[in-house]
């Protein structure tokens, strides 16, 4: 794959998932060819589209039952795939930690099939233990989702010292992609503080697209729909299509 | 104490950190000498309430290198302490794993200095994981803070499920305190979707009071004050003193 992705963030509730589905979905649309993995127990990113068979999954996949070509499936948006996932997968993070090739069990996963797309999106889950290590190892970059509110900048520099360990101890090829501020709320001043403060520190690693608080993104998954099938005029929609045009600009320019 | 509860769910964002702070808050307010445990590595609970020394903490307390009275420190609140916490807690995950007493190491830390307080609150992190099975073996109950969103009702059999699974194997006495719905926003439909389908299934396992989303909720943190001293009058301290209320209504009950 030209580029294989981690959404990541140990702060919870920040829009991995959301970002994740949305992001997938707006590539999709400009006709690149799009893998999304569902690397998050709590299986959000199957469920926000509409996937219900999981017999073969991401748990199955690093466990070795399946392969990972079995595992893919299609989804209810042209050139978008995904390997979907079992709460079961939580149980990786202690099986995992006996195995000598345990950072690299998704790496190795995806290997062969990942050369099929030209995105693989990576949904991680809250947390900095051994499925997001995994994500981070398989990926060639990490896009950070942050959320306009004050605990979710208390993990940032947490979060981008990990990303260091892993880029100098399992995978020297892994970048930053960049941040998305998301659930900005005009209509509050906190957010608008914590979006200067970011800029301020990250400079042009933060994307110029923000994701406004809408209540359109949160309805979609109940419908098991991207926003951007949803609702494609609502802000949500319009920002996850600039973000994906944001980042294609991005890849052109490197 | 005479309660040890456990604010718990692995999906990330719920508000279980601002449920941990202002309901302790609350509680401490209607006369009750409580005890917060900070046991998620992001620290957000100890930020929260503007604690900077963290020399002694809950990781170096279940580590065994100090004891649980050594690590508790005043708040600004009166008749509230606090037990902070660092982000090397989240070493424990794996650390924990290796050591045979594994679940019961918080219990223990714990056990004698309880005594001390009527009410221990534990803010747990976003995972099912070896931190929140200590949180839950330790408790006498646990209380769910659910936000009023799609996504938040999938996690909850799962987190329903492991209650069971440590009450049948590790804690007998371990009940449900309550669901608490948060982020109630009166504008979409979506949370009145919610709210009534979780009352539906759990009936008077869900409090009466509802957090409604509120601004000067997320404000409050970046002062390292609990909403209920940032600004008593806003609908979200009303709210929590409403649940403090509610819940000491359902002790005496008992
Ligand atoms: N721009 C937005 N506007 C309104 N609601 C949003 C927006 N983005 C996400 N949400 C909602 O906020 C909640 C949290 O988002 P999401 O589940 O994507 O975060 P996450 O980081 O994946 O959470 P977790 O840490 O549990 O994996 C969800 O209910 C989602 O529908
Ligand atoms: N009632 C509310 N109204 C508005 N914002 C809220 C409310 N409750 C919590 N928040 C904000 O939502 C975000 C998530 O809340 P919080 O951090 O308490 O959730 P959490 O479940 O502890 O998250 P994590 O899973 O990362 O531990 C925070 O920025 C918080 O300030
Ligand atoms: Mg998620
Ligand atoms: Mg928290």
């Amino acid at each position: 794959a030209q580029r294989i992705i981690a959404i990541a963030n140990q702060k919870g509730g920040v829009g991995k998932t959301t970002t994740s589905i949305n992001l997938a979905t707006a590539l999709a649309a400009c006709g690149r060819s799009v893998l999304l993995v569902d690397f998050d127990p709590q299986g959000n990113a199957s469920t926000g589209l509409g996937v219900e068979d999981r017999i073969h999954n991401s748990y199955s996949v690093i466990a070795g039952s399946s392969t990972a070509d079995v595992a893919i499936q299609a989804t209810q948006v042209p050139r978008l795939d995904i390997i979907p996932t079992i709460v079961d997968l939580s149980a990786a993070e202690v099986e995992l930690s006996d195995m000598p090739d345990r950072e690299f069990r998704l790496k190795m996963a995806i290997r062969r099939i990942s050369k099929q797309y030209q995105y693989v999106i990576i949904d991680c889950p809250p947390s900095l233990g051994m499925l997001t290590v995994n994500a981070l190892t398989a990926a060639t970059s990490v896009l950070v989702p942050l959320q306009c509110e004050f605990y979710a900048l208390e993990g940032l520099s947490q979060l981008m010292r990990t990303v260091e360990a892993v880029r100098a101890g399992l995978n020297g090829d892994l970048q930053m992609q960049g941040i998305v501020l998301t659930m900005f709320d005009t209509r509050n001043k906190l957010s608008a503080m914590v979006a200067s403060d970011v800029r301020t520190h990250f400079g042009d690693l933060v994307y110029k697209t923000v994701v406004p608080r809408n209540v359109r993104v949160s309805e979609a998954p109940s419908f098991g729909q991207p926003v951007l099938i949803y609702d494609l005029k609502c802000p949500g929609s319009q920002a996850y299509a600039a973000l994906a045009a944001e980042l294609l600009r991005q890849e052109s320019k490197a």
